[in-house]
């Protein structure tokens, strides 16, 4: 559940803060 | 093997030699080759000069070149260490050798608390960490009322704050994440081992000028 974790994970978590798109083909 | 120098690509702007980078971070010198391939693909993106401008960022994490983000306009700015606008190619790898499975995790941590210090004021301040949550919230599908943003926000500067004074320092961003060893899994692209697979075309290609 969102309201459990911090927000910290929340965003770590979100895939708008993640790179991994500059790999893709 | 595949220690192809061209005199093209020493013309690049910002372009530093697999060697001297291979040093410098945790990639092999085969493995900033293959990078260079992807940089290549990615500075020209939009404007042919083998600089990474920030549309052309935007366009490889989204696939839109106006879709402003966050996270996005952060990284590059991180990226952009010189601070001219564009990531060179030694800009990209050395920042990019930090996401490496092999990067010394004290390095993750450092690099996520520059990322999350919104304003480069030395804090993690509860204004950024609550701009961040709203921002991801704008991107996904997840809607969560002020009332639980606002809990959530607290919550995490209760714990993350050990010294109370509405702030984070480095210091308890460290404690926090050896807490919480997940928070930084965000700063590893397993990728980045495969690298030289997925780009391989500078082992074949040979020396010659045209």
């Amino acid at each position: 559940k969102p309201v459990s974790m911090n927000a910290f994970e929340l965003i770590s978590r979100s895939q708008s803060f993640s790179l991994d798109n500059l790999f893709e083909k | 093997m595949g220690c192809v120098s061209s005199k093209r690509r020493k013309q690049e702007p910002g372009y530093e030699e697999p060697t001297v980078l291979a040093a410098e971070t945790p990639f092999t010198v085969s493995e900033v080759e293959a990078l260079h391939e992807l940089f290549k693909k990615l500075s020209n993106a939009i404007i042919a000069d083998g600089l990474i401008h920030r549309e052309e960022f935007q366009l490889a994490l989204f696939r839109n070149r106006n879709r402003r983000n966050l996270f996005a306009d952060r990284i590059f700015d991180l990226f952009d260490v010189k601070r001219n606008g564009v990531i060179e190619f030694g800009e990209f790898v050395r920042s990019l050798g930090v996401f490496h499975p092999n990067a010394p995790v004290a390095d993750k941590i450092a690099f996520a608390f520059r990322l999350y210090d919104l304003r480069q004021t030395g804090f993690i301040e509860r204004e950024e960490l609550k701009e961040m949550v709203l921002a991801l919230l704008h991107e996904s599908d997840l809607a969560l009322s002020e009332d639980v943003v606002e809990t959530i926000v607290d919550k995490t500067f209760g714990e993350a704050d050990t010294q109370g004074d509405g702030k984070i320092d480095p210091e308890e961003w460290k404690e926090f994440v050896s807490k919480h060893p997940s928070l930084i899994k965000n700063m590893t692209l397993p990728y980045l081992k495969d690298i030289t697979l997925a780009f391989p075309s500078f082992v074949v290609r040979s020396e010659v000028d045209e």
